[in-house]
């Protein structure tokens, strides 16, 4: 068969006009570096599996997407992340929900799935059985944290007129992040 | 929301989506992306799909599913899959958002109804293709 990957890096409001000419290059190199990771895994004969988890891996730790570093942050100023993945070949899948500490969600994702007998794991309990797994990179909560993701939702928050929650202490400030576009994804 | 769909020189497919979710989401509020079957699906007998967008409109129509089974029972292409799903189905109540897809055969197919989606497609023998806009 011929190998092939693509990649989402989510969809929304994207509009000409709301990319500057640096952020729209930003993203672009992002996406080609996303393709390129992958493909080197399929050009070298690897799985489909070890190929989508290098790539989605690329994009959690680029602070301009909506996942890992760089997500969008709940009401109570927290990161609750959430994955999935599934082997075509077996029809083996896992997932997790509402996780915590988590570098990469998608590689607790697929421990779920190879290193569990169960397919969704949420909350305390996935950021729990996270913890026993020696593959699994742990990390601490304002790992997460980037300033545009903050200032997005103390918007979002006045707007809904609910209280904004403390600043996460050891919140670092990203200059990357500030070339993170806001595609809308609202509560 | 991010994601990715993969199919290996053995023709095997697979597909991985990871998310932070919606800003400032409540209640413990979780969308499509951790559902297998709505967010994320994979099988060689059809095809691997990741989907992002606001997740309520992609649990209520299993959209990784459907685009999946259409392809498997109803025979149709994959690009007809994914536009059928996204462009009538989601379209049709009010959905927002977009899907990514690859078959076994190395076939690559997007379909998204939302101003823009950040997405990537490489292949053997073919370039990279890297877009944003509608």
């Amino acid at each position: 068969s011929k190998w092939a990957l693509v990649a989402h890096g989510g969809a929304g409001v994207i509009d000409r006009s709301d990319l500057k000419p640096e952020q729209e290059q930003a993203y672009r190199d992002a996406m080609a570096r996303v393709a390129e990771t992958g493909a080197a895994v399929l050009r070298d004969g690897g799985s489909a599996m070890d190929a989508v988890v290098a790539a989605v891996r690329v994009l959690e730790d680029e602070p301009l997407f909506n996942a890992g570093r760089g997500a969008v942050f709940t009401a109570e100023g927290r990161n609750e992340l959430d994955a999935s993945i599934m082997d075509g070949r077996s029809l083996d899948a896992g997932a997790v929900a509402g996780v915590t500490r988590t570098r990469n969600p998608i590689t607790l994702a697929r421990a779920v799935m190879e290193q569990s007998p169960h397919v969704f794991l949420v909350g305390e309990g996935a950021d729990g059985f996270a913890q026993t797994r020696d593959d699994v990179a742990q990390v601490e909560p304002s790992y997460f944290f980037t300033e545009r993701r903050w200032l997005s939702l103390e918007r979002e928050l006045k707007e809904m007129g609910l209280p904004i929650p403390e600043r996460p202490e050891r919140a670092g400030h990203d200059d990357l992040a500030a070339l993170a576009h806001d595609e809308g994804k609202r509560g | 929301t991010v994601g990715v769909v993969a199919v290996d020189a053995e023709g095997n497919v697979a597909a991985g989506t990871s998310t932070g979710g919606t800003t400032a989401k409540q209640w413990g509020r979780v969308g499509d992306s951790p559902l297998i079957g709505c967010g994320t699906y994979a099988s060689n007998k059809s095809c691997a799909v990741s989907a992002t967008g606001t997740g309520e409109f992609f649990i209520r129509l299993a959209v990784a599913k459907e685009i999946a089974a259409l392809v498997e029972h109803k025979g149709v292409s994959l690009q007809e899959a994914v536009d059928e799903v996204v462009q009538t189905q989601l379209t049709a109540i009010d959905g927002d958002g977009g899907v990514i897809a690859v078959a076994p055969d190395g076939t690559c197919a997007w379909s998204f109804n939302t101003s823009g989606m950040y997405r990537a497609r490489i292949a053997d023998g073919e370039p990279l293709v890297v877009g944003i806009y509608k």
